[in-house]
């Protein structure tokens, strides 16, 4: 990974002190074949590139003992400032019930990752209902249902294709029955497509969520930054969730995404279990990036 | 995509960043770039438009040319593989689909006894194809569910076996170790190789798309690639990268998510878009 190249980097300078402009011209060559590498879009490693490029004419790296090791500290500190620094808190209605809402592109984990949530949370001594907000894939509700099951949460049965229906009642069956945390699964769908991105936009009004999050596959590649875009402009994220990161996917997707559109990483998951949930660690997913 | 008519160097940098933006990767790029850079060199070029086309059949070199399915033999078993959500359940449907154009009968095994309601989700697609589905229990041996599937389609006379798995991580050990155990099983069903061993890919993924084909082809051996959800704005040029070191055919890509969702894999057609 980067962080190797790097050390055979230095190792080749050592004792050198100064860096000359081919030497410089060179590192930054390898930052960039690295992020995109690891699936940073192009306009996010451009962006870098002429960053960390521009800091490296200042006196703080000029003046370095070691200027290149100086470098890939500040491109660490950058990424990490990117992905939001610290842990990013999720947010809780003043009075219940707390309605969140995932939303992302057709096979992402959003309904698993719904199941996770409840889960988590009911070990945290909430009281969650799950609402199945995707009518349209074979057995989605019945997918939704079973993981309900099988987390011991309130599942909310769909009884009509109208989703104004459905939320009207699954909001009010909230308040009633006491149910203080309220996750709606939204079907999958691509950004490009406006009839689905419109009927997104109508689910958020009628919901009028706490949290609208975008559930992004860490695999994806150059259309993160299409899709967050997308996602964000049209219908308004509040966070991201990052998936499938037991796979090794370096995962510059989510730099993309939190760079594009200043949102912050709320969750990863990390497998197909229930269990497999976790809060999102800038650090961590900078190093990873950077391989 | 030029936004310059002369052709001299800078249109290299357009290429680059076409295909770049496109998933086809480092390698695959600086590699196909080469070739144009030496034809910039030696001013074969007239126009932008003849530096595209020589793009254009550039890439469809390193593509496999178009791919039939292996459909001689009688059950014809075709099993699908692939990471979590890329496609492999609603794929089969499409294909199922396909088959009965072609006047086939299609037999549906719904071997991912793991993920809630991976049985349901096939069953319904096949109640809606009139395709017969067999379903197991939940958490049962998927290999013996593969092997119960191959011999009951054989007895009823189905001519196609279209065999559904979980969705598994290229990263698990166990779960490669298990897809394995299911291979293994297809093969003792028939007493021979299964037809098809597929590969489905999801068309958004970025370089990890090469790492699962690698993983998975260590373990069994592919036939062949299905690209999904190439119906967005992903161009699915992770193709490219995997066609230039492995050379598996493509045998059709998933454009959207209703049953009719599936074409034959086209690389001139393939090609153009990746720039377009
Ligand atoms: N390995 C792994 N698998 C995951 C993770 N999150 C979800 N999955 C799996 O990914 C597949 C797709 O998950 P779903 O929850 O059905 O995805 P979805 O976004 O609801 O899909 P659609 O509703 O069709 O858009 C399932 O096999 C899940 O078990 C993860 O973090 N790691
Ligand atoms: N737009 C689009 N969506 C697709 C395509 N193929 C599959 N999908 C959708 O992707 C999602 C996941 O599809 P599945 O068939 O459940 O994927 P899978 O690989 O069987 O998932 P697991 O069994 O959980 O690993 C569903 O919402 C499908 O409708 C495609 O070509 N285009
Ligand atoms: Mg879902
Ligand atoms: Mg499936």
């Amino acid at each position: 990974g980067l962080t190797d190249r790097l050390s055979e980097l230095l190792g080749r300078f050592r004792g050198k002190g100064r860096i000359s402009q081919e030497e410089l011209d060179n590192w930054l060559r390898d930052v960039r074949r690295a992020l995109l590498e690891a699936d940073v879009s192009l306009s996010v490693c451009r962006h870098l590139v002429s960053q960390i490029g521009e800091r490296a004419r200042t006196p703080d790296v000029l003046e370095h003992p070691a200027p290149l090791r100086r470098l890939s500290q500040i491109l660490y500190e950058e990424l990490v400032r990117i992905l939001g620094e610290k842990v990013s808190p999720v947010t809780w209605a003043p009075r219940p019930p707390t309605i969140w809402l995932l939303m992302g592109l057709q096979g992402s984990g959003k309904t698993t990752t719904a199941g996770k949530l409840a889960s988590l949370y009911k070990k945290q001594g909430r009281k969650p209902l799950l609402v199945p907000a995707d009518l349209k894939r074979p057995a989605a509700s019945e997918q939704l249902r079973q993981i309900a099951e099988q987390v011991g949460v309130a599942f909310f049965p769909p009884d009509s294709q109208d989703l104004s229906r459905l939320c009207q009642r699954a909001l009010r069956d909230a308040q009633d029955q006491g149910w203080d945390l309220v996750i709606v699964d939204s079907a999958g769908r691509m950004h490009s497509d406006e009839a689905l991105m419109e009927e997104l936009a109508q689910l958020k009004r009628l919901l009028q969520p706490h949290e609208s999050l975008l559930v992004l596959d860490a695999t994806t590649g150059q259309d993160a930054v299409r899709l967050a875009e997308s996602f964000d402009s049209r219908i308004g994220l509040t966070g991201v969730i990052l998936t499938k990161l037991d796979s090794d996917a370096r995962g510059g997707a989510v730099l993309s995404v939190t760079f594009v559109t200043g949102k912050p990483v709320k969750f990863i998951g990390t497998g197909e279990h229930l269990q497999d949930i976790d809060l999102f660690h800038p650090d961590r997913m900078a190093a990873r990036i950077l391989g | 995509i030029f936004r310059s008519e002369k052709v001299d160097e800078s249109v290299l940098d357009e290429l680059e960043e076409a295909l770049l933006a496109a998933d086809a990767g480092l390698s695959v790029t600086d590699r196909l770039l080469e070739g144009i850079r030496e034809g910039i060199r030696k001013k074969r070029f007239r126009s932008s438009k003849e530096v595209q086309d020589a793009l254009i059949n550039q890439i469809v070199e390193i593509l496999p040319p178009a791919a039939p399915f292996k459909d001689q033999s009688v059950p014809s078993v075709w099993l699908f593989l692939g990471i979590n959500g890329t496609g492999k359940t609603t794929t089969i449907a499409k294909i199922a689909r396909w088959l009965q154009k072609r006047r086939k009968k299609p037999y549906l095994v719904a071997a991912d006894t793991f993920r809630a309601a991976g049985i349901e989700q096939l069953k319904i697609w096949g109640d809606r194809l009139g395709a017969p589905v067999l379903c197991p229990q939940r958490g049962s041996d998927p290999a013996a569910v593969a092997f119960d599937g191959i011999q009951a389609a054989k007895a009823q006379g189905y001519d196609f076996v279209l065999i559904d798995t979980a969705g598994r991580m290229h990263t698990s050990h166990n779960l490669l170790q298990e897809m394995a155990k299911i291979y293994r099983s297809t093969q003792k069903a028939l007493g021979r190789e299964p037809d098809e061993i597929l590969l489905i890919l999801d068309g958004t993924a970025g370089q990890n798309g090469l790492s699962q084909v690698r993983r998975f082809h260590s373990v069994v051996p592919l036939t062949g690639l299905i690209v999904t959800k190439l119906d967005g704005t992903a161009k699915g040029g992770i193709v490219l990268a995997i066609a230039a070191e492995l050379g598996l055919p493509i045998k059709a890509v998933g454009v959207g998510e209703g049953v009719d969702d599936l074409e034959p894999f086209d690389p001139q057609a393939f090609a153009r878009s990746l720039l377009g």
